[in-house]
């Protein structure tokens, strides 16, 4: 995690 | 899902479900911004475009269902269920003084050149600012039915809460979301105020009437 993107939220 | 995060959705879903039901139980949209409420639905469709290709868990699917199904109701209720409710003429912020900024941001600040993350951008950008419309007409008004104010409020402490969740996974995860934790000050900074009068008048059993 970190530097790519993670879009799990909403 | 840390504890903040799931309180989160849940006064954001408990916003909109309150929304509806003063639209159907008053059979009136007096006193929402339409704007506002086309604007959530634009931030809805731009960032869970990644439901087709995406899957993070059931919960997360149904939520974006739930968000975009039920935004996209709210405007049918407002456009055309009780369309004669609602007046225009006071709800009267100019939107592109949100989209534009919001497409100008997306395009400098993002996770990459992609569609994706592009759009994935504007909408958080954009979901900082679409409460304005609202506060602005609450502001031209005066003063709100009172389950106007408690959706704002709800509004308000979802995105409140995502901010101890973002603080609370760095801790625990070493995750970071700057693009997501920005904007959210932001959009908090601008209900500050709205908490203040909330808190001030609501509270204390009074009516929402702006000094």
């Amino acid at each position: 995690s970190g530097d790519k993107a993670d879009h799990d939220e909403l | 899902m840390n504890i903040f995060r799931f309180l989160a959705d849940l006064s954001h879903m408990a916003s909109i479900v309150i929304l509806i039901l003063q639209i159907r139980k008053t059979k009136s949209a007096a006193g929402v911004s339409y704007k506002t409420q086309f604007l959530y639905a634009l931030v809805f469709v731009t960032r869970y475009i990644d439901i087709f290709f995406h899957y993070v868990s059931l919960y997360n699917t149904f939520m974006k269902i739930f968000f975009v199904t039920s935004t996209i109701y709210i405007l049918y209720l407002m456009r055309v269920q009780y369309k004669p409710s609602h007046d225009p003429n006071i709800d009267t912020f100019r939107i592109e003084y949100i989209i534009a900024p919001s497409a100008v941001l997306a395009l400098i600040i993002n996770h990459g050149y992609t569609l994706y993350e592009i759009l994935w951008s504007f909408s958080v950008w954009l979901e900082s600012g679409a409460i304005l419309p609202q506060l602005f007409m609450l502001q031209r008004t005066g003063e709100a039915e009172t389950l106007t104010v408690h959706y704002i409020f709800a509004l308000g402490i979802y995105r409140l809460l995502y901010i101890p969740n973002w603080i609370y996974r760095y801790v625990t995860e070493g995750r970071v979301e700057p693009i997501a934790f920005l904007a959210s000050l932001i959009q908090t900074a601008l209900y500050s105020d709205f908490f203040y009068i909330y808190y001030t008048k609501v509270m204390q059993g009074k009516k929402f009437e702006l000094p």
